[in-house]
């Protein structure tokens, strides 16, 4: 473990907090894609299949156990709950997020580390989890009014994948063997596509304005 | 092995 990776994990348990505590105290899910939150739960569902059976750390398995029911958590709050659902922006909404599985699917099964079950569902959740937020950024776009905390909890996820970046290079340069193309080159894409987000993000924060994403 | 390297991440 090393700054850059703790630095990553907290990102990433700070933006889902971040998400829960709008939803849970102000009963609202307003300019959050239920399709994107679908897809981190197929996500975190399909790379933890292990979690019982290949023990890492304490560390490990509790992040894991908070990544798999806070996200289902939240799916289901923006399903079932009857006043969140009422602010689901259910019409703005409407990327076709199963699309993106397929290929990520087909992709698994073509360029894997080793065709095992355990290992081709590792890699479909590493390759979906490089577009799940696509459907949140769309939404982004669409509805332009965001308000306060859609924007940390984009701005922490996309600090999260920074910070990933910055621990695998660590990791190149201080352990041996340490060379993963897939983990890699998903990741990098997956940080990418904050690139723009960031841009408007820090223009915002540097103004002291409202943010707000061009058409 | 390379593999278990890249599991112990989240």
């Amino acid at each position: 473990m090393n700054i850059f990776r703790l630095a990553g994990d907290m990102t990433h348990l700070f933006s889902v907090l971040v998400l829960l505590l709008k939803i849970h105290t102000i009963k609202s899910c307003a300019g959050i894609s239920l399709k994107t939150q679908e897809l981190y739960a197929i996500v975190f569902a399909t790379r933890y299949l292990d979690i019982f059976t290949n023990y890492i750390s304490l560390y490990n398995t509790i992040m894991k156990l908070i990544f798999l029911g806070s996200s289902f958590s939240i799916v289901w709050y923006m399903r079932r709950h009857k006043i969140v659902r009422r602010s689901y922006d259910k019409d703005q909404d409407t990327f076709r997020h199963y699309f993106l599985m397929l290929p990520c699917l087909i992709l698994a099964l073509i360029i894997n580390e080793k065709f095992t079950f355990r290992e081709v569902m590792w890699t479909f959740s590493l390759y979906l989890e490089a577009v799940a937020i696509l459907p949140q950024l769309v939404l982004l776009q669409r509805t332009r009014n965001i308000d306060n905390l859609t924007g940390q909890y984009v701005f922490l996820l996309g600090a999260y994948r920074a910070f990933y970046i910055l621990n695998w290079i660590y990791r190149y340069f201080t352990e041996e063997h340490f060379v993963h193309w897939i983990t890699w080159i998903s990741g990098l894409v997956q940080t990418l596509l904050y690139a723009d987000f960031f841009y408007y993000y820090f223009q915002s924060w540097k103004n002291n304005v409202k943010l707000e994403l061009p058409a | 092995s390379g593999q278990e390297e890249s599991h112990d991440e989240l």
